[in-house]
């Protein structure tokens, strides 16, 4: 288990977050998300201690991931990234579909916004293609949006 | 001044290593 996740490190707490959910599901998507997560945790801070044994502790988890899967998609980060759009795009086409059929709900919300942190997640292969990176913008929108329009009881358009 | 240098040199080095670290959990 992790060590509180210290305060300067909160804009990773989402992708945690998501990796968790998915640790059952896909653990393909855990294993990536927790990589972006690091990656951009050390970005923001590694020289604190809280935060470099918060990273730490977090690589030593990953590693040990990696050692002990036999998943390609987590081995070769050309399969990881197959992976990672196809299943970010399965999220995003999922809540893109019920959106258009005007079925709105928390669940339609928390797949856009899903949808739009897997999406960041892909950076870690790289730049974000201009599809990639439509989406990723359409989808945080999205479910900002509809999450407005359901708080206020209004019905998004 | 040369305790700062040396802890400075100390910290630098931590976070060599924790890149590095990043760097090879890709490679493997």
């Amino acid at each position: 288990s992790l060590p509180p996740l210290p305060p300067q490190l909160k804009a990773i707490q989402h992708y945690l977050k998501t990796a968790t959910e998915h640790d059952k599901r896909d653990p393909v998507v855990s294993y990536y998300c927790r990589l972006y997560a690091l990656q951009n945790g050390m970005e923001i801070d590694k020289k604190s201690p809280e935060c470099r044994v918060f990273h730490v502790t977090l690589m030593d988890y990953l590693e040990k991931v990696k050692k002990e899967t036999d998943s390609e998609a987590v081995h070769n980060e050309v399969v990881g990234q197959a992976h990672m759009e196809n299943y970010a795009l399965k999220v995003f086409l999922y809540a893109d579909n019920e959106d258009r059929a005007s079925r709105f709900n928390k669940n339609v919300v928390k797949s856009f916004y899903t949808a739009g942190m897997l999406f960041d997640t892909l950076s870690v292969f790289g730049e974000l293609s201009e599809d990639i990176e439509k989406n990723r913008k359409y989808a945080k929108w999205k479910a900002a949006y509809i999450h407005r329009c359901l708080k206020n009881g209004e019905t998004p358009v | 001044p040369s305790t700062v240098g040396q802890s400075t040199a100390a910290a630098s080095g931590e976070q060599d290593e924790l890149s590095q670290r990043l760097a090879k959990l890709r490679q493997m």
